[in-house]
């Protein structure tokens, strides 16, 4: 969801 | 995941490789901000904090592992390495990076997704990185010529940033609801830090003849 979304980049 | 992330991403990784070579390969540091380095340490190790906590793939945690190692190599050589140390420009080298330190930092604690330790840090991470090679284009301002292998990790790691910004607009338009306001305006900034070098790296490239920065 949106949260893991956002992290998922490094 | 798409074909521009991994695209930035390669070019980040290639871009660390390229300056750990130069530094193996003639055994000098010469041009390169240490400033810059620990600066890119402290936002690899807040970033990824989620490494004790949290999985998203083998990957994700593999690169975040490569980019806190080699981060800490490249220091541990300008630092430590008994040839390679003296060729640190120390003089040269002056940015005040308590200046970008802690305008971020506060900048993190007010604007953030989320009031908790990891997040704030998080986001410092993110903002600290968009100013993160200001050490490093004062430092080539300041010695004026520009070595090739200098040149072209600054230019990569601006490479890397531009195919992010790629990423986004993909994202945007293929995952419903994506978005990331902090990442986005950050991001941005930090292409636009690179804009001024990309013009006289691609003039120098054009004109077939070494990279000088105007005084």
């Amino acid at each position: 969801e949106w949260h893991s979304a956002i992290h998922d980049e490094l | 995941m798409n074909i521009f992330r991994l695209a930035g991403d390669m070019t980040h990784l290639l871009s660390i490789i390229v300056l750990l070579l130069k530094i193996q390969a003639t055994k000098s540091c010469a041009g390169v901000s240490l400033k810059t380095q620990e600066l890119y340490a402290v936002v690899f190790v807040t970033r990824y904090l989620d490494l004790f906590y949290s999985f998203i793939s083998l990957y994700n945690t593999v690169m975040k592992i490569i980019f806190l190692l080699t981060a800490f190599t490249i220091i541990w050589y300008m630092r430590k390495h008994k040839v390679v140390c003296q060729t640190y420009d120390k003089e040269q080298d002056t940015f005040r990076v308590l200046f970008l330190i802690v305008p971020c930092f506060v900048l993190a604690l007010l604007v953030n997704h989320e009031m908790s330790v990891t997040e704030v840090l998080w986001t410092f991470s993110i903002y600290l990185e968009a100013v993160a090679i200001l050490p490093q284009l004062v430092l080539l301002q300041r010695t004026k010529n520009v070595d090739n292998l200098t040149g072209n990790y600054i230019f990569m790691l601006g490479s890397y940033r531009a195919l992010y910004l790629v990423n986004w607009v993909y994202r945007y338009f293929t995952e419903l609801g994506y978005r990331q306001w902090i990442v986005w305006v950050s991001g941005t900034v930090q292409t636009c830090v690179y804009l001024d070098f990309f013009y006289y790296y691609v003039q120098a490239w054009r004109n077939n003849e070494r990279m000088k920065l105007p005084g």
